[in-house]
């Protein structure tokens, strides 16, 4: 598939968002 | 275990499984998740984005894994 420039930012900034709340997540589990 | 529900599990299985850089669409996990209720679906979708298990890519109904890629 080929993805528009902004598709690919898009992509990447939620990527980054559910990293963060990943991060988070388990930081509250410890 | 990862804390998930069996049904959780089975739904990031399959986003997981799916390697294209949009991900998975919703019709496609409802069709290879036969037998599971929608709205179950909807909600474990709905707790594995809160969990940053998964994100939404090209629109909010494609998914992809934040784990390995």
């Amino acid at each position: 598939t080929c993805l528009t420039e902004e598709q690919k930012r898009r992509i990447e900034e939620n990527r980054q968002k559910a990293l963060a709340r990943r991060a988070e997540r388990l930081a509250i589990q410890k | 275990t990862n804390g998930l529900t069996p049904h959780q599990n089975q739904v990031l299985f399959l986003i997981k499984s799916c390697k294209g850089s949009e991900g998975m669409g919703f019709e496609e996990l409802k069709a290879r998740l036969q037998g599971m209720n929608v709205n179950t679906i909807k909600q474990a979708l709905d707790f594995l984005s809160n969990e940053g298990h998964i994100y939404s890519t090209v629109d909010d109904d494609h998914y992809k894994s934040t784990d390995g890629d």
